[in-house]
């Protein structure tokens, strides 16, 4: 009976705290167990390098959700909002995001949609400034959805080819700050239709098994359209991605590899998972 | 839940006579699951399972306690595991010491860690905090790197009404060393370094900080940790505490609903204690740290 068959346990003993340590999570790793042992023979399932190609396998598949590239899309202009938790990462990405968009002979204006924090306005001007891009800023007691109201408004008059709105970080317990980005993102349509083209969530790699909830919490007010896995030049291995692409089908779109303007790739799903193992 | 997986391990437990291994070891196994869920450390989980084994498996089982009469019981397996994993649960959490080292004539804090933890909003926090115990500390803006960082601890000085001292042109080592003779002149006794975020893997940048402390000499060093991280929390905290010998720890964004089982590892990791906790991203949202809060969200 195949549901009597078990991997090797040295071989678990082995894999298993790697995958737990890369924040794969317990359930996670136990489903990538399952489905190895389901698909190997009693034979294979005693062979180290099997069980692991198998686990790679399986975690390469489940990461490897279709996605369009950003920088082709053809939405004029394509309005990308960005959201995420504090300190995630969001105003940097954009930056990024912007000067890879610029390098590829894209206009892009940004919208400073962070009308909470501390110069929060002031930091994503910068980036704006680095990556050659019109930053729209609101005016005096001007709140975020009628800031990026605004930017893209001005997108649209300066024919940009895409709009990045920065949002403020929030913890998606907060109801009224969830609330809240539901209404930008219903005010951006108001703006241009069909905007926001994407709504990325910004996910520090450090995270961890909170980060499925943070997931769960962003799509289901704003459905999402993908992530962004920061951070992961660190010692963290971002394994919680596997839940999140496995479970919400989300695409992982880029990640970003250190602080500079350049530190943005697009996802690899085979680097990825050449990073857990390494 | 962590409760969840102690209400199953009771439940495996119940009506026992004895404690074997086979026993304990299921009943650890839910244990397991809850406390990794949490995101405590792998090998903290273990060393907890290990030590909470052998002292099941050790005890002599035929204990008696008094029960709410006086009158002398025996304590059955199932309770007598029970006692030993709170008992180990305890010891992660404790002891508290939340004590900041007032140092005569310049009490000197240094705030480190990750990028994007909450450092300078903590910074802020703790400026109004050591106001409200009567001290006058002075914001210093160490972080040349991030763009507007300064601004940010200048906005946070403003809302405070209280000084910050930068000053363009000078590497943090120098700066911090500055911002000491200043505060002196200045009539202020703290001074409270905000730093850059830095890999702990950054040579380059873990040396600024140990260039930092040596020439400042801070009686506190704060590793201030998102309280969201996993299972990165324990080698971050092992090498920032290599590095610098930390005081202790500030946990942050507490106000979410990460479980925050990194506090358990990084303490029982390097045994510094955590001081405070980030309930908010308002400045007057930091606590002294209570193990029965921390201990209480671990425990779902
Ligand atoms: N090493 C590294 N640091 C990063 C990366 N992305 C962002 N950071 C750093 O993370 C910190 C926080 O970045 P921000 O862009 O301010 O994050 P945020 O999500 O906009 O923060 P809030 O707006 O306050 O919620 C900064 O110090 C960034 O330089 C990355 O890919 N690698
Ligand atoms: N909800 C919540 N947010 C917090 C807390 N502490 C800090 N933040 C937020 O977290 C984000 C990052 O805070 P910063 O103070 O910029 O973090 P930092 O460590 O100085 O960042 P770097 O200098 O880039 O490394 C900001 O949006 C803060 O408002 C907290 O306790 N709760
Ligand atoms: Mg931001
Ligand atoms: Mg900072």
């Amino acid at each position: 009976l195949s549901g009597t068959r078990e991997i090797d346990e040295k071989i678990v003993d082995e894999l298993e705290p790697l995958l737990i340590q890369a924040d794969v999570g317990v359930k996670t790793t136990q489903k990538l167990m399952d489905l190895v042992r389901q698909r190997l023979s009693s034979k294979e399932l005693s062979s180290a390098e099997k069980v692991r190609d198998a686990i790679r396998d399986e975690i390469l598949r489940m990461v490897s959700v279709p996605a369009p590239v950003m920088e082709e899309r053809t939405e004029r202009p394509c309005v990308v909002m960005v959201v995420g938790v504090n300190g995630a990462g969001k105003t940097t990405t954009i930056g990024k995001l912007a000067h890879r968009l610029r390098q590829r002979g894209h206009t892009v204006v940004l919208g400073a949609g962070d009308t909470f924090r501390a110069a929060a306005v002031e930091q994503l001007r910068v980036w704006g400034d680095r990556a050659g891009c019109v930053t729209v800023e609101g005016k005096e007691g001007q709140d975020s959805a009628a800031v990026l109201f605004d930017s893209v408004k001005k997108g649209k008059e300066e024919g940009a080819a895409f709009i990045l709105g920065d949002t403020a970080g929030r913890l998606h317990t907060k109801v009224n700050l969830m609330e809240e980005l539901k209404k930008v993102r219903r005010v951006m349509a108001k703006a241009h239709e069909g905007a926001p083209h994407e709504v990325l969530l910004v996910l520090d790699a450090t995270t961890g098994q909170n980060a499925l909830i943070q997931a769960e919490q962003f799509n289901q007010a704003l459905e999402l359209s993908g992530v962004i896995l920061t951070k992961v030049d660190g010692t963290a291995k971002g394994g919680v991605i596997i839940a999140i692409c496995d479970q919400l089908k989300l695409p992982v779109r880029f990640v970003g590899v250190g602080e500079k303007l350049s530190d943005l790739r697009p996802f690899d799903p085979a680097a990825f998972v050449d990073g857990l193992f390494a | 839940t962590v409760t969840r997986g102690f209400k199953n391990a009771r439940l495996k437990l119940q009506g026992k006579a004895e404690l074997n291994s086979e026993l304990v070891d299921e009943a650890l196994k839910d244990i397991r699951v809850s406390l990794l869920e949490a995101d405590v450390d792998l090998g903290v989980v273990k060393s907890f399972m290990d030590r909470v084994r052998d002292k099941s498996l050790g005890q002599v089982v035929g204990l008696e306690v008094k029960d709410g009469h006086g009158k002398r019981v025996k304590l059955s397996p199932q309770d007598r595991f029970n006692g030993i994993c709170h008992e180990e649960l305890e010891a992660l959490m404790g002891p508290v010491d939340t004590s900041i080292t007032v140092q005569k004539p310049l009490t000197k804090v240094m705030m480190v860690g990750l990028q994007g933890s909450g450092k300078t909003t903590t910074a802020g926090k703790l400026a109004r905090w050591l106001d409200g115990k009567k001290l006058r500390p002075l914001l210093v803006a160490a972080d040349i790197y991030r763009p507007a960082a300064v601004d940010q601890l200048r906005a946070l000085g403003d809302k405070l009404q209280m000084p910050v001292f930068h000053e363009p042109g000078l590497k943090p080592p120098e700066l911090c060393e500055k911002a000491m003779a200043v505060a002196r002149e200045t009539g202020r006794n703290a001074v409270i370094f905000d730093t850059a975020g830095r890999l702990a893997i950054d040579e380059e940048l873990m040396r600024e900080l140990e260039d930092i402390k040596a020439r400042t000499k801070p009686d506190n060093i704060f590793l201030v940790v998102d309280s969201m991280i996993g299972q990165d929390a324990v080698r971050t905290a092992a090498e920032f505490n290599r590095r610098l010998d930390l005081t202790g720890f500030i946990m942050t964004k507490l106000d979410g609903d990460a479980r925050g089982g990194a506090a358990l590892s990084i303490k029982e990791v390097t045994g510094k204690p955590i001081k405070f906790l980030g309930v908010g991203e308002t400045l007057d949202k930091l606590e002294e740290f209570r193990p029965q809060g921390l201990a209480s969200r671990i425990l779902g």
